[in-house]
């Protein structure tokens, strides 16, 4: 199973439509290696992109420097996905 | 039996097509299963059919998970199949939609990718086609329509999540629906169900342009919305994909809506804000309820307004 160990979702805020510009640029950027769950669209809508560990500082540089507001959505996804595994393993078989 | 089938957790692919199979068992006359194509890696695409009588009534169709990794979906449509089944015979609605028209639910429309979301990578998206000259796999499957393919709002980029493949149609998961449709040529309602952030979108997604009968499905999805939100009070958000989301050009509904099936609608399941499209199973039977409100809200008034 692919590990996903410190990897964080950011939920990004921009403000308006150079900030989304901005967020886009990020997105071409290939070697950061982000998922984004909810694309940039437009301003005040939310952007939900999940960030490979080794990619944490570069992103959250960018957003910083670029006045970006964004929050941590999910701290570790890999726990997450731990926590799921749990849950169906526990109620394996239990009726509904 | 599907009566003690764990509606609360979430399953794998076989567990969702044994489901199938005992719900077919239990029910014969009024469910049984198709299956419309294969996937990339060979395995049967089902949809379950929903019907009273008759061939190419006039008909809804309904798919959930296209985008493997959107578990809740996938949940959703299982709990909808086993609930459909209840209701005909109890609810007056049900009962009225089923004497009149059928319904295919396509419970996993992407198999592979399910599959890999339990088997290697839970966050996986794409199907699991291979591109010729690429490293990457996977095309984006709700990019994959003959509907302004390959405009903005798509990637070109094998590496990307939206990617849109070569060709429209280049994915089996998305040409066995074109093929059905097509050759059924009846469907009146089509629903396609993702997650997450709580929205219900009708077309179009590739211009902002509003399509013709606009005015006819907003109010519709505002009917839908508000059934939805009389049972946990989640809140919806519902207008045209272009306006509402993002571009997004060769869309399933823009499809669905150029082929004159004029109640195309995509939903996005809940999100409570902090898990995203990964959901706590504990989620999965509110999510089902309340989604099921406001499909039976757009199944009625596709029944109650031919065309």
């Amino acid at each position: 199973l692919e590990n996903f160990v410190g990897h964080q979702v950011l939920r990004i805020s921009a403000a308006d439509e150079a900030q989304v510009q901005k967020v886009k640029e990020l997105e071409d950027l290939e070697h950061l290696q982000l998922d984004f769950w909810r694309g940039p669209a437009q301003p005040g809508s939310s952007i939900d992109v999940r960030v490979p560990f080794p990619s944490i500082q570069a992103v959250k540089v960018f957003l910083e420097a670029h006045a970006i507001s964004y929050s941590i959505m999910i701290e570790d996804v890999q726990s997450l996905l731990d926590e799921e595994q749990e849950q169906m393993f526990a109620f394996q078989g239990r009726a509904r | 039996s599907t009566n003690t089938f764990n509606y609360a957790i979430y399953h794998t692919l076989d567990e969702i097509y044994e489901f199938m199979d005992m719900l077919v068992a239990e029910n014969p006359q009024l469910v049984s299963k198709l299956q419309i194509g294969n996937t990339y890696e060979g395995r049967p695409i089902y949809v379950l059919k929903f019907s009273t009588g008759g061939n190419k009534r006039p008909a809804i169709w309904i798919d959930t998970g296209i985008h493997s990794r959107e578990w809740v979906t996938q949940a959703s449509g299982t709990w909808f199949a086993k609930k459909i089944t209840e209701d005909y015979g109890q609810d007056p609605k049900i009962t009225a939609i089923l004497s009149n028209m059928d319904i295919f639910l396509e419970i996993v429309t992407n198999p592979d990718g399910f599959a890999f979301t339990h088997s290697t990578n839970r966050l996986w998206r794409k199907t699991r086609s291979r591109t010729a000259g690429s490293s990457c796999i996977g095309v984006d499957p709700n990019r994959n329509w003959d509907a302004a393919f390959g405009m903005p709002g798509a990637s070109g980029n094998p590496c990307t999540e939206t990617y849109r493949g070569k060709y429209a149609n280049s994915e089996t998961e998305v040409k066995s629906i074109v093929d059905f449709v097509k050759d059924h040529g009846n469907i009146k309602g089509f629903i396609s169900i993702h997650s997450y952030s709580q929205l219900l979108l009708y077309p179009y997604g590739y211009t902002n342009t509003p399509n013709p009968d606009q005015q006819e499905l907003d109010q519709l999805a505002k009917e839908a919305v508000t059934a939805l939100s009389s049972l946990h009070g989640t809140k919806y958000t519902y207008g045209s994909i272009y306006t509402t989301i993002y571009q997004a050009s060769g869309n399933t509904i823009d499809w669905t809506y150029s082929q004159g099936i004029k109640y195309s609608y995509t939903f996005e399941l809940r999100d409570t804000g902090r898990y995203g499209f990964l959901l706590p199973a504990s989620q999965i039977i509110p999510t089902a309820q309340e989604t099921w409100l406001a499909l039976v809200t757009i199944m009625d008034h596709v029944k109650n307004h031919p065309y």
